[in-house]
């Protein structure tokens, strides 16, 4: 809530602080303020706590959650989890395998780091504490290769859903981007409609304006399905997300709130609006 | 780009009158919303632009024909001397070991860090080991022998807790004459006090550099992460990493601002010889934009 009760231009202000504090990012404050300014016009809003509603619902109304399409699985669904380094995709995909496989999924792993020291020992700590199996080669084989075995064991073994595990990359490197767009085209013709191919973006709610342009770079390489927000339980707000949906439309499936295993919350909108304006 | 923005603010404003208090006030409007954009903190971007616009009172723009270009020679100045002025690698002790203890948050790259600054040492003829005090995140001791046996250079494991390792690290370097001992510490929130104390406890080792790792693309919380891990383990410096992403690196400024820390080094690669020496004036040019 905000400290003041009458809403003048120091209210205005401390509204902009409360965005840009939380990485929401100028061009987005702006936009939302703007927004806000005409509805208290309009609706004749003289109370700063009902400012401070309007405000978590327009935040709101900027984001979407898909945790639905992927808890709800229907069909068999290959998850390709990318992002830049750092930022907690084998973690994340250990924690959704961990939620598939409580729903009663057919859950397998694809250790697709074959770059980074024990990227596939740690993934393979993870099957082991989960009890799902890992496609793995060894380190420094093409990654591709790895999803290649992974996707002809998901078909032998008649898996629901396997989740491929890929290394850190910044999309400054075309090569790495490459290498990456191949490891999507190998997976779809490797599926063959066995599978829907979705591709989560592993997102730091620590990252400040460079998250919209790795959702962007991501996007353009493999096509972006969802988002997983990681490290809320720090005290970073992850607002870049509101740009990210606002001017990509790409939902966010989940929050990554620990370290452990069952550290992953379906994405509420209401809620993360609410955290983020304090 | 800030230059080009302010190029237009005074040609806009002006024209060819003179420069008033009210043109310096949009220009510092401008360096506002550069900074924000670069991930500067608010607060700090507040303080910067206060300090810039005293200057900025001064005769070098308001009599100048040129003060877009005045205004930014004095902003890259004091992003300069706030950021450390000048470049400087880490001492080493006259009484080896130099024990260097790394810190931050989950995923930052301390332990990549930590490998590059061993293979550096290394690299430089002293006998060097990295004390891997990471118990708690899956094969994390995995990561650091694997990188010990790439890079070259002793690892010291065991299988007690963080401190206790670190101890028993620091003895066992000791004892071998080595030069320089790292240790890498796993990745904490700044707000979980259990982990901040273990890391107190491990302060209490008396290492000789205590260096904060933080990415370059962090956003507004580089303030509060900095200023919680100098408070409560006391930072000597900083190392920047993931500088070969296109980050502005705005948390540079703002973690050099709120805890005076210097940064030491920016990390630029995977590899083991992507560890440079920081340079203020590049990074203010990066900031800029
Ligand atoms: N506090 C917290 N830590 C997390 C979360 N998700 C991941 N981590 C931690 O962040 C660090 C990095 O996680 P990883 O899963 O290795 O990240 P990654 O993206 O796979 O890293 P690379 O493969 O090296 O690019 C680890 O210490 C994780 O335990 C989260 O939601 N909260
Ligand atoms: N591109 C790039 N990647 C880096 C850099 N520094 C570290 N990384 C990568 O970032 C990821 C995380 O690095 P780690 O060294 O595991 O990070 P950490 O801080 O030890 O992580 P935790 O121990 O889980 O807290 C890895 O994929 C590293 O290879 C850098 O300067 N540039
Ligand atoms: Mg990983
Ligand atoms: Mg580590």
């Amino acid at each position: 809530t905000f400290r003041r009760s009458e809403i003048d231009e120091d209210l205005w202000e401390e509204v902009e602080e409360a965005l840009i504090g939380a990485d929401v990012g100028v061009e987005s404050t702006m936009d939302i303020t703007a927004h806000l300014r005409k509805a208290v016009k309009t609706e004749g809003i003289k109370d700063a706590s009902d400012l401070w509603d309007l405000l978590g619902q327009e935040v709101s109304r900027r984001i979407s959650g898909s945790a639905t399409e992927i808890l709800n699985q229907e069909g068999k669904v290959f998850y390709l989890v990318v992002g830049v380094n750092g930022t907690g995709k084998t973690t994340s995909v250990a924690k959704i395998a961990r939620k598939l496989s409580l729903s009663g999924n057919k859950v397998l792993l694809a250790a697709g780091d074959t770059y980074r020291a024990a990227a596939i020992e740690q993934l393979k700590i993870w099957g082991e504490r989960l009890g799902v199996d890992v496609i793995a080669h060894q380190r420094d084989a093409n990654p591709s290769a790895v999803l290649f075995d992974a996707i002809a064991a998901a078909k032998a073994r008649e898996v629901d859903t396997l989740i491929a595990d890929t290394s850190g990359r910044l999309h400054t490197y075309e090569n790495l981007m490459g290498e990456l767009e191949k490891m999507r085209r190998v997976a779809e013709r490797e599926l063959d409609g066995y599978a829907d191919l979705k591709v989560l973006l592993v997102i730091d709610a620590t990252t400040g304006q460079n998250g919209l342009i790795q959702a962007k770079q991501f996007a353009a390489a493999v096509e972006v399905d969802a988002i997983i927000l990681t490290k809320l339980d720090g005290t970073a707000k992850g607002g870049i997300v509101i740009s990210i949906c606002d001017q990509m439309d790409i939902p966010i499936a989940f929050t990554g709130v620990g370290e452990g295993m069952d550290d992953l919350e379906p994405f509420d909108p209401a809620l993360f609006a609410e955290a983020l304006i304090g | 780009i800030l230059s080009d923005r302010l190029q237009q603010t005074f040609k806009r404003l002006k024209g060819h009158g003179k420069v008033t208090e009210a043109h310096l006030d949009e220009a510092m409007k401008e360096l506002r919303l550069a900074l924000l954009e670069a991930d500067v903190n608010f607060k700090v971007v507040k303080q910067f632009t206060s300090k810039v616009k005293e200057r900025a009172l001064g005769a070098e723009v308001m009599k100048s024909l040129t003060p877009a270009q005045q205004i930014i020679k004095v902003v890259r100045e004091e992003l300069e001397a706030l950021m450390g002025g000048q470049a400087a690698p880490l001492s080493l002790s006259p009484s080896p070991p130099t024990v260097m203890m790394v810190v931050g948050l989950q995923g930052a790259g301390k332990t990549t860090t930590c490998a590059k600054l061993a293979a550096h040492y290394k690299k430089q003829g002293k006998r060097t080991s990295v004390i891997a005090a990471d118990m708690q995140r899956p094969a994390a001791v995995e990561q650091l022998k694997q990188l010990g046996s790439d890079w070259d250079f002793e690892v010291y494991s065991g299988s007690e807790d963080p401190v206790t390792i670190a101890k028993n690290g620091l003895e066992h370097a000791k004892s071998h004459g080595h030069a320089v001992v790292i240790i890498d510490t796993a990745g904490r929130l700044h707000i979980d006090d259990e982990l901040m104390s273990e890391l107190e406890n491990m302060r209490a080792l008396k290492p000789h550099h205590v260096l904060l790792v933080v990415d370059a693309m962090t956003g507004q919380e580089s303030v509060n992460l900095a200023v919680a891990f100098d408070e409560r383990v006391g930072l000597d410096g900083v190392i920047l990493t993931k500088m070969d992403g296109d980050a502005r690196g705005g948390a540079a400024l703002s973690i050099a601002q709120v805890t005076g820390k210097p940064i030491r080094y920016v990390s630029a690669g995977e590899k083991p010889d992507s560890l440079d020496i920081f340079h203020p004036d590049r990074m203010a040019q990066r900031i800029l934009g």
